[in-house]
Formats: C-alpha cells, structure tokens, sequence
C-alpha cells in the first residue's frame, strides 16, 4: 500500500 | 515545534508588514504586483483544500487568512494604489515560472490526482514566487526598508520550516520529499538577499545593492 503524506502544514 | 510556530508566525508577519507598509505610505512602490499575483494562485492552489480536508481550527484559520490577505493586496495594489511606474519595472516573465512550476507538478506528486497536483503545483510556485520581487531589486539598486522587512519574514518562513522537517523525520519519522526540496530551493533564491539583508540592513544601512 502507497503511503501518502498527510498535508497538514501551511 | 518551536520551528514550525516560528516559521508560521514569520509568515504572518510578512503579511501583516506588507499590509501595513502599503497602508500607512499609501502606496505600492517598490512592490512587485507580480509576485503578489503568484502569491495568490500559491494560496488557492495549495489552501483550497480546506474544502474538503480538515486539519484544525488553527489551520482553517491561517489558510483563510493567507488566501482572503493576498487577494486583498492585489485588490489594493490594483485598484487602490496603482502604480504604472513599478508596473514598469516589474516585468518579470512569470508565465514560464507557472508553465514550469505546472509541468513540474505533472511530474512531481504523491499521486496523480487532482489536489495532489495542486498541492505539488502550489509548492513548486512558491519556491519561485518571490523571482519577480528580488528582480525589481535588482532593477532599482535599492529599497524601502520596510519592503525588506517583507522580504526577509517572507523568506525566513519557508527557512524555518527547514529545521521544522528535520525534527519531524527525526520525532514522527515524517518525510515530506516535495516540500523539502522546494523549500530548500526557496532558500536558496532567497540567500543573496539574506546576506545582503544581514549585512546593511540589520546594521542600519539602506538596502543598496552593491
């Protein structure tokens, strides 16, 4: 399973 | 962490330096509409997705604000304030830093889809973004002090993240590939004006360029 990175910054 | 609160607030403050510095003088010389314009697509692009994606009432909030506070000074810059003598100068070729920050996002991505191009597109933009102001500089061989300010909490934003990354990969193990390497980008076009800026303008010189 891909891991996709959580956009939680600005 | 720490650096991530600062970077934030930095880039508040850049925002909040700007509005100000336009408002009190009445006007926009020295301000490359331009790179407010990218500013505005950086925004949208990569903050429209508090449609759809929740994060916190804190990240609601800044997106709004950077979205509705970029919006608004290009309104100004515009409408209120225009000023065909920086227009004149400020004439950066920005459709290749949008065509090749879109190609790059095509390429670049954790997925091919639709936000995630757009996240991808907005950092690209960003990392570039700031090109037409530091060329208007170099144009007029010097600035306002406080268009420096900007500059440079504009620039320390993204710099801040830097150390922000490393903690995160080091305490959660998070890699953000795509904005780390955007972000180091962006501090390298900013690293000229960093040194020029560390060197005359925090020892009380005017910002000539030499």
């Amino acid at each position: 399973e891909e891991q996709t990175i959580v956009h939680d910054e600005l | 962490n720490i650096f991530r609160a600062a970077g934030d607030l930095s880039h508040l403050i850049s925002i909040l330096i700007l509005l100000n510095t336009i408002q009190k003088s009445r006007s926009i010389a020295g301000i490359s509409l331009k790179t407010q314009i990218l500013y505005v697509l950086v925004f949208l692009t990569r903050y429209l997705d508090l449609t759809y994606r929740y994060v916190s009432i804190y990240n609601t909030l800044m997106k709004l604000f950077f979205i509705s506070s970029s919006i608004y000074i290009v309104y100004l810059m515009i409408y209120k304030f225009k000023n065909t003598e920086t227009e004149q100068i400020d004439t950066f070729p920005i459709e290749y830093l949008i065509g090749g920050s879109f190609i790059l996002s095509l390429i670049f991505n954790y997925k091919f889809q639709f936000g995630e191009i757009l996240w991808s597109f907005s950092l690209w933009l960003e990392s570039v973004a700031i090109l037409p102001q530091l060329f208007m500089l170099q144009r007029t061989g010097e600035a306002r002090t406080l268009t420096t300010h900007y500059i440079f909490a504009l620039g320390a934003y993204r710099t801040l993240y830097i150390p922000n990354w490393i903690f995160r990969w080091i305490s959660e193990g998070r890699v953000d590939y795509l904005a780390i390497f955007t972000g180091i980008v962006q501090t390298i076009i900013y690293s000229d004006f960093f040194y020029i800026y560390y060197h005359r303008v925090l020892k009380g010189f005017k910002f000539e360029l030499p």
